[in-house]
């Protein structure tokens, strides 16, 4: 594998969107891109990630290579990346360990990092990302983030219902309580503000808080996030990168007894 | 009172 950003920050923000859900990832590399997924250790929250080879600058894999890593190893490594900076990731044919080459032209410097790439046994799990869902919301990822942080505060339950009304986030505390009303609305001056809604019927789940505090850390992926409800299956919460590919998050909801 | 679904409830293994 030969793959290069040439802005490093993207490939720093991927990695830090998901690195506190999950503790460890199998990157899936091939001529189409690198995939991966992963469970948190509660087995609640599923992370996809998707980086297709137009998010490259260049991009190669001669042959499927899959690369198991500690993201919080690999976090670390990328606190050098910086939007002067391109990366590219090397990994050999018989692979060990990830190459991480950090290049700044106009400073003359470049950084090297190697990290030892680890055997992970993790199940992949058959989803459809085109799964058809009964509620489709697309909003700003700026405003979703300040509702989930708002709300969270008061409960450890979230829920979150569409009716032709809109979208209602609320949350239901001991002592307090919240709702938050969000009509479609068109912004003609910044696209980013939209709200738009399409649905075959109501829904009405309830998710656990904290889980909704990890997915808001993906928010810097995009302005945008994409929001599929259906009756009892999990959201997802789906962030795209504006090269393509993207991150997302299959959420399952809490059901009442 | 609520319980909280697991992933594994609804994909399986490929």
């Amino acid at each position: 594998l030969e793959a290069k950003f040439d802005d490093s920050t993207i490939f720093k923000k991927i990695i830090d969107s998901f690195k506190d859900s999950v503790t460890q990832i199998n990157f899936v590399c091939s001529e189409s891109g690198i995939e991966a997924q992963a469970i948190d250790d509660s087995r609640v929250l599923l992370v996809t990630v998707s980086i297709p080879p137009s998010c490259f600058e260049s991009y190669r894999c001669d042959r499927p290579t899959t690369i198991g890593v500690y993201l919080a190893s690999l976090a670390k490594l990328l606190k050098s990346a910086n939007t002067n900076s391109s990366l590219t990731l090397y990994v050999a044919d018989k692979p060990d360990e990830l190459l991480l080459l950090f290049e700044e032209p106009k400073n003359q410097k470049s950084m090297e990092y190697k990290l030892k790439l680890v055997d992970i046994t993790a199940d992949m799990l058959e989803v459809d990302s085109d799964m058809k869902s009964d509620v489709t919301v697309e909003m700003s990822s700026v405003e979703f983030t300040k509702t989930v942080r708002d709300l969270t505060q008061l409960s450890d339950s979230f829920t979150v219902s569409v009716t032709k009304d809109g979208i209602v986030f609320s949350v239901q505390g001991d002592t307090a309580q919240g709702k938050v009303l969000l009509q479609p609305r068109e912004d003609l001056a910044d696209e980013s503000n939209n709200l738009s809604i399409s649905m075959s019927k109501t829904i009405d789940l309830s998710f656990a808080s904290k889980y909704l505090l990890d997915i808001i850390k993906a928010a810097s992926i995009s302005n945008k996030i994409f929001l599929k409800f259906s009756d009892d299956t999990p959201a997802l919460f789906e962030f795209k990168m504006e090269k393509g590919g993207g991150v997302g998050f299959y959420l399952a909801p809490k059901y009442d007894d | 009172k609520s319980n909280q679904r697991s992933i594994g409830d609804f994909f399986t293994v490929k």
